[in-house]
């Protein structure tokens, strides 16, 4: 029997929509650690790995481990069913072949049950290696995303370059160029708003701008990201979600031919 | 234009 009970349901329908854009079924692992989904897209391009501990649940209950294989699009759209301000409850049955998503309003006048149909879903798990990396950048995720977006408005890939002094997004394209820096800033009295710049050595790579737009998703999800690159390795785009863990993003850089 | 790397170049199948 799997049971996880929720205050803010809310959180579990961002997620789905900062998912739902870059892998259509994937399956969600449910242990006595908590609730986890790790995904390749289609062209093996990109990686989430999502982890929400079963401690930053109201109730949590895992009697055995159980893989829920669903369309993150389906069960998204079953989230948007659910109030604002609801409370989430998930349950399945261990040999069963649904998942049950509760919703109870804050006065509990409102209760609802959606039922979705599990998937069989073969699912390949990669071992994402610990890495020391070059450079970490924390930054207001809204920035990012308006960095993102406004660069794919030129171009289709963006360099990315990180040096003690700031970080630079660069991008060009049949219409022009454009370049945004943004310097490390520390702000007491408001930390989501700072860009702390943590640096062993200077690293430039290059991404796919439609990807970082798709990562980009999560941005409701936590006021700040998280960029940690290395050389000719894959980005890690980090957004923690407070007392329960994350989503992050690993992304394939391009080279040069 | 620069080429797209792949994942399975990076992180190994468990």
């Amino acid at each position: 029997m799997f049971e996880a009970r929720l205050t803010q349901g809310v959180l579990l329908r961002k997620l789905l929509d900062s998912m739902k854009d870059l892998v259509q079924d994937a399956n969600f692992d449910c242990s006595s650690t908590g609730f986890a989904l790790q995904a390749m897209d289609s062209s093996h391009v990109s990686l989430i790995h999502m982890q929400l501990r079963s401690d930053g649940f109201d109730h949590f209950r895992c009697d055995r481990n159980l893989s829920m294989g669903v369309s993150l699009n389906n069960m998204a759209k079953i989230l948007k069913c659910m109030g604002n301000d609801d409370v989430l409850t998930m349950k399945a049955e261990d040999q069963g072949d649904s998942v049950t998503f509760m919703f109870e309003s804050a006065n509990q006048e409102r209760i609802s049950d959606f039922e979705l149909k599990l998937m069989d879903i073969d699912s390949e798990q990669l071992g994402i290696p610990d890495t020391d990396y070059s450079a970490t950048v924390k930054m207001p995720s809204a920035e990012f995303a308006r960095i993102c977006k406004d660069l794919s408005t030129i171009g289709d890939t963006v360099l990315i370059a990180v040096t003690k002094d700031g970080v630079r997004f660069s991008t060009t394209g049949d219409i022009g160029s454009a370049n945004v820096t943004v310097r490390s800033h520390s702000n007491v009295d408001k930390p989501e708003e700072q860009v702390v710049i943590d640096m062993q050595e200077p690293v430039a790579l290059t991404f796919a701008l439609r990807y970082l737009n798709s990562f980009a998703k999560a941005t409701p999800l936590s006021n700040q990201v998280m960029i940690s690159m290395s050389k000719e390795l894959p980005v890690v785009v980090q957004y923690r979600i407070e007392d329960m863990g994350h989503i992050s993003y690993y992304l394939a850089p391009k080279i040069e031919d | 234009t620069p080429l797209q790397n792949n994942l399975d170049e990076f992180f190994a199948l468990i």
